[in-house]
């Protein structure tokens, strides 16, 4: 710890991300921010709440050299980054070196990890002697989990621990994408990339992405349940909303739409429905499909109710495609339909089912 | 004598790194001062990242001071 031990006086602390580094999309600094904020709360009573205007206790930016503070980087290498204890003002500020390569992955300075043991001295944490720590001070690139005992020690002998005895998650054995009887839990689109569910999972794939990136969906949305039964995007409103049980979420990029989760039954399906198995947005028809067991139903978004005459057979209205579906998704007029460990490709168009692949082509195996 | 300049170097750059990180006094003082502080910096240094501890500026302690870090100090107040 630092001098005074010191910390925040109360678990809610704000955060807000002042400006972007060039390096990488906005929306992977905001995932990384997210996600290195995730492990803290994790394993303390913290709670961060982001702010887009005014004042947060902590507020990140990317500078170089000298950047305000008189506390100057040093070019490419060398010093990363650098964060103050918690106080007032300057205190639990975090500064990145934007002469530095930041990236997603092992190839330079992997911006989740820098960010992880940034937020750490924000928190109160000064640095471990022990190596294998989060909050040694030199750098080294390590997936998984990032904290050792020594950080999760540190950090609780300041805050406590989590207060739901969230159990420090064990490296997750995530599934393996290339396993050939992979099935998928739900797929959607997100801001033109596709987001596929499996267990605890997403992958996200992104056409510039020769390789679908794992992550798990609680360190992206902690909101969301562990497990993803449909997911579908809404373009016109910007939201992605997902499935799981009786109840429905709308996100917005990275941040839980107020009023949410709301019960599926809202969108006018009956009670008995206990369940959605697959979704997916209709473009070029305004309409939503929500498939359940061996029927589905469509939902005219515009106008916020349930298409009369359903729910309808899918084995008659898609015909060549069995009768139950995992996940959906809607791209270029084909309709891709999940099922098990088989992909079908659906033309909209002449009504037909055009190509049958397996069900993880679609993650480059 | 002058440092021959391969070592006037690095006696540079783990001046600035103990400055930063080790909070070695900057500014002039005494010759027998200022190598004594010299040396007890290194030493605390050597002594956080768990190397042989002898005071002296070795290649180990060197390799270390030139790896890519965070810019927080590793001792005392940071503010």
């Amino acid at each position: 710890h630092f001098p005074r031990h010191l910390k925040w006086p109360n678990n809610n602390v704000t955060f807000r991300i002042e400006n972007y580094t060039p390096d990488l999309q906005k929306s992977d600094v905001d995932r990384a921010i997210r996600k290195a904020l995730n492990i803290w709360s994790d394993v303390t009573p913290l709670i961060f709440k982001k702010l887009h205007v005014g004042n947060a206790d902590i507020m990140i930016s990317f500078g170089s050299k000298e950047h305000g503070d008189f506390n100057p980087f040093d070019g490419p290498d060398g010093l990363l980054a650098h964060a103050y204890p918690p106080g007032q003002g300057i205190g639990g500020d975090t500064h990145f070196d934007e002469d530095e390569q930041w990236t997603k992955d092992s190839s330079a300075y992997n911006l989740f990890i820098v960010a992880t043991h940034e937020l750490g001295h924000a928190l109160g944490l000064s640095h471990s002697t022990d190596p294998g720590a989060l909050m040694y001070p030199v750098y080294s690139y390590t997936p998984g989990f990032p904290l050792s005992e020594d950080d999760i020690k540190g950090i609780q002998a300041l805050y406590g621990p989590n207060p739901n005895s969230k159990k420090v998650k064990p490296k997750p054995d995530a599934p393996n994408k290339c396993d050939p009887m992979l099935s998928f839990d739900a797929v959607t689109e997100l801001r033109g990339e596709t987001i596929i569910f499996k267990d605890r999972f997403y992958w996200r794939l992104h056409s510039q992405m020769p390789e679908p990136e794992q992550t798990l969906i609680k360190s992206t949305w902690p909101s969301l349940p562990n497990k993803v039964d449909a997911a579908y995007e809404y373009p016109e409103k910007d939201q992605v909303i997902i499935f799981s049980g009786i109840r429905m979420w709308a996100l917005n990029g990275y941040n839980l739409v107020d009023g949410y989760p709301k019960y599926i039954h809202k969108l006018g399906l009956p009670k008995k429905v206990r369940e959605i198995d697959a979704a997916v947005h209709i473009r070029d028809t305004g309409k939503t499909l929500l498939f359940t067991d061996e029927k589905y139903w469509s939902y005219d978004e515009a106008a916020g109710t349930m298409d009369s005459g359903y729910p309808r057979s899918i084995e008659v209205d898609f015909p060549g495609m069995g009768d139950e579906v995992d996940a959906a998704a809607y791209r270029y007029g084909f309709l891709n339909f999940f099922h098990e460990h088989i992909q079908y490709e659906y033309s909209y168009t002449s009504r037909k089912v055009i190509r049958i692949m397996r069900t993880n082509s679609i993650l480059n195996c | 004598l002058p440092l021959p300049s391969g070592d006037q170097d690095s006696w540079l750059l783990a001046e600035k790194y103990l400055r930063r990180f080790y909070d070695l006094p900057a500014g002039l003082q005494g010759r027998q001062r200022s190598a004594g502080a010299f040396e007890d910096k290194i030493s605390e240094m050597q002594s956080f990242f768990k190397l042989k501890v002898t005071g002296n500026l070795d290649d180990n302690t060197l390799e270390l001071m030139k790896q890519a870090r965070c810019g927080v100090p590793d001792v005392g107040e940071y503010n």
